[in-house]
């Protein structure tokens, strides 16, 4: 799947 | 982080401040929905997993300690410290029936079948309709005392700031996340009523009263 979203929100 | 999002997580901070001060100073919990802080602590708990694993920055961290820490102290005040003031009669909306779906939702539309992820997912449904047992006891009741409808308009403004704030990601950074959009457009619009009424109203320094 497309690149690992980074969780950088709250 | 850009303005949008500081002044959305302020806002999103200063919502469970006044809940908290509301609850303390009053020493009641009337007007409040417990099921709606239940589920608030279940989206922070599922969403914020990644806490010690994660590690993004200070603010972060701090932030996420923060929102799970306080849902679990507003449930402590309504259930046990002053559960007698919790107005059991008009929290009476059915959280099974946000669960379930949001649950099945999670399972299937997700960025990736992990468990951190799907509970993340999970989280960012959840957290979209969570507020509803709390829009629904002030439609019963008919009002909501000044402060809880301070409370519920920062707690509505955070995530229309993020809205800002996912647009001006992906203009400048090209970073889009459509399950955290979609789910936080659905949020903002959740609370479009009660946004008019606490305009009109609250505002102009009369109470939020329901058209009954």
């Amino acid at each position: 799947n497309e690149k690992k979203l980074k969780k950088d929100e709250l | 982080m850009n303005v949008f999002r500081l002044a959305g997580d302020l806002s999103h901070l200063l919502a469970i401040i006044i809940l908290l001060l509301k609850i303390w100073k009053t020493r009641s919990c009337a007007g409040i929905s417990g099921r709606s802080q239940i589920l608030f602590a279940l989206v922070y708990t599922t969403r914020y997993l990644d806490l010690f694993t994660n590690f993004i920055s200070l603010y972060n961290s701090v932030m996420k300690v923060f929102f799970i820490s306080t849902s679990c102290a507003t449930i402590y005040l309504m259930y046990v410290k002053f559960k007698a003031t919790y107005d059991h009669n008009h929290d009476t909306f059915r959280i099974g029936f946000l669960l379930i779906p949001v649950t099945i939702l999670g399972l299937l539309i997700n960025h990736d079948f992990t468990p951190l992820e799907v509970l993340w997912t999970f989280s960012i449904y959840l957290e979209s309709v969570a507020i509803l047992p709390q829009l629904f006891m002030v439609s019963k009741t008919g009002d909501a005392e000044t402060i809880t409808s301070h409370y519920l308009f920062c707690l509505g403004l955070y995530r229309a700031l993020y809205i800002f704030n996912w647009i001006y990601r992906y203009y400048f950074e090209g970073f889009y996340d459509l399950i955290a959009i979609v789910a936080g457009v659905v949020q903002t619009v959740l609370y479009c009523d009660f946004f008019y009424l606490y305009v009109t109203r609250v505002i102009k320094g009369k109470a939020l009263k329901l058209p009954a």
